[in-house]
């Protein structure tokens, strides 16, 4: 463990409870994706399976456990007791065209072809463009709440950090997984627009608008 | 072949 894993991790797990308390407190999931969501809880399905055969430490177990509640019950608050006030006329990405391609990849291009590595290769992959239907929702309304964006910030971060991470541990462990390196690169590529918007207008004190 | 590494990352 090192302290960009380990703020990585923080980082991640700031943007699952944000997300959650939002919606929670706000009685609320206008502008948040439900499409992202289900597929957040599917990434944490497929990838944390392994909690049943293998123990690593308390903490890998207990945040998996986290990880996977709190991505549940945010589906569960957007599709059954808000379901309300899901905006659905906006949340239109079709997410088969992310399922598809990137489960016939985690076949084609994996580490080993046995079903938990697949699965989590899947997971890998999946992660790197779950985020696409939540950022194509906010440049289809044109805005985003400031609490969305602080989510995707700290959701944006976590895997930045994670690609620091992989740095040191290749020059302090000779770790390296070229499967979760590129699949890191994309997903943060993926917010670098965000990134953008977010220190000049969030950080600002301005609502994130796109030009509409 | 790749020998797998235990998966300690969450």
């Amino acid at each position: 463990m090192n302290i960009f894993r380990l703020t990585g991790d923080l980082s991640h797990l700031a943007a699952i409870i944000i997300l959650l308390l939002k919606i929670w407190k706000t009685r609320s999931c206008a502008g948040i994706s439900g499409k992202s969501q289900l597929l957040f809880a599917l990434v944490f399905t497929t990838r944390y399976l392994d909690l049943f055969t293998s123990f690593i430490s308390l903490y890998n177990t207990s945040m998996k456990l986290i990880y996977v509640a709190c991505s549940y019950a945010t589906v569960y608050l957007i599709y059954m007791k808000f379901k309300a006030t899901y905006d659905g006329n906006h949340d239109t990405f079709r997410v088969e065209f992310l399922v598809v391609p990137v489960g016939g990849l985690s076949f084609l291009v994996n580490h080993d072809f046995s079903p938990l590595e697949i699965l989590w290769t899947f997971s890998i992959y999946l992660e790197s463009v779950a985020i696409l239907p939540q950022l194509f929702m906010i440049s289809k309304t044109g805005e985003a709440e400031t609490i969305t964006t602080h989510y995707l910030f700290f959701l944006g971060l976590y895997r930045a950090l994670y690609l620091i991470n992989w740095i040191w541990r290749y020059y302090f462990e000779g770790f390296f997984d070229l499967i979760a390196v590129v699949a890191g690169v994309v997903q943060t590529i993926l917010y670098c627009d965000f990134f953008y918007l977010y220190v000049t207008k969030v950080l600002k004190g301005k609502k994130l608008s796109l030009p509409a | 072949a790749f020998e797998l590494m235990e998966k300690d990352e969450l």
